[in-house]
């Protein structure tokens, strides 16, 4: 199945 | 030093009821262009992100920019014992390590105040940047909250698709499946009851139920919530605190391996 992605790997660290 | 005097303080209230279960401890930001709050759930699938501008505020003063770690339940507590209508006003000093909040009743016959402890938060403060998004949705808030609330019965997950038909919200689950489209209304006599859709390119993605379901905990801010979708992408989830900024949540899509 689809698996749930993490937020942080979409965005950068500031 | 800080000193923020807002007239509709109910808003606070309404902020951190609708984000206090997703997070229990954050960080709130005060800087000269008002207030700011970014905060992960502690399973990293949904971002919060809320600002209050400063020009919200009928008197705001803040020195030098500072961090406030807080947790939102206590936040809520405080929140909770202003009246509906009352006057709130923070003051907080530079190096301080409590925030104090004063209620006045609109009558200026009651006035209370709240010394809320503040406690250090290390928090990843994560770059968001602009994205040209595929489709958005604009829907009646409550809408939203009965979509969540009607699919959560059914299953775990929902796929939104948006095409040029209307935005499609299915689920399936042990009891069966379930399906709600909702088309493009500009014509409903009153403007909260209209929902206006703007699709550059189909979408289709897959989000855990749950989230959505905690984000129309905003509901009470907002007559419209505001869905945001581009291939691959968090979603955006954004519920306007009227002309005085914005709560918005991004949700992590589910993706095939």
């Amino acid at each position: 199945g689809a698996k749930q992605r993490d937020i942080s790997s979409f965005f950068s660290v500031k | 030093m800080l000193e923020a005097r807002l007239v509709q303080g109910s808003m606070l209230r309404k902020v951190v009821d609708a984000v206090k279960d997703l997070v229990s401890d954050a960080n709130i930001d005060v800087s000269s262009s008002g207030f700011s709050l970014q905060a992960m759930d502690t399973s990293h699938v949904s971002l919060i992100a809320m600002h209050l501008r400063a020009d919200a505020f009928e008197h705001f003063r803040c020195d030098r920019p500072m961090s406030m770690g807080m947790s939102l339940a206590n936040l809520a507590k405080v929140l909770k014992c202003a009246g509906s209508d009352d006057i709130v006003t923070l003051k907080a000093n530079d190096d301080g390590d409590t925030v104090t909040f004063m209620f006045e009743s609109p009558k200026e016959d009651r006035v209370s105040d709240f010394e809320l402890k503040l406690m250090d938060i290390d928090s990843e403060h994560l770059g968001i940047p602009d994205t040209d998004y595929c489709a958005t949705v604009t829907m009646p808030a409550g809408e939203y909250a009965r979509i969540c609330k009607d699919l959560s019965s059914i299953g775990d997950t929902v796929v939104i698709s948006a095409t040029k038909d209307g935005v499609k919200f299915t689920t399936s689950g042990d009891v069966g499946t379930a399906n709600v489209t909702v088309r493009q209304n500009t014509t409903a006599d009153k403007k909260e009851d209209q929902t206006i859709i703007d699709l550059k390119e189909p979408v289709a993605l897959t989000f855990a139920l749950r989230y959505l379901t905690s984000f129309a905990k905003a509901t009470p801010l907002a007559t419209h919530v505001t869905l945001s979708m581009t291939r691959e992408l968090p979603v955006m989830v954004e519920y306007a605190i009227q002309d005085m900024g914005h709560l918005r949540f991004y949700l992590a899509p589910k993706i095939e391996d």
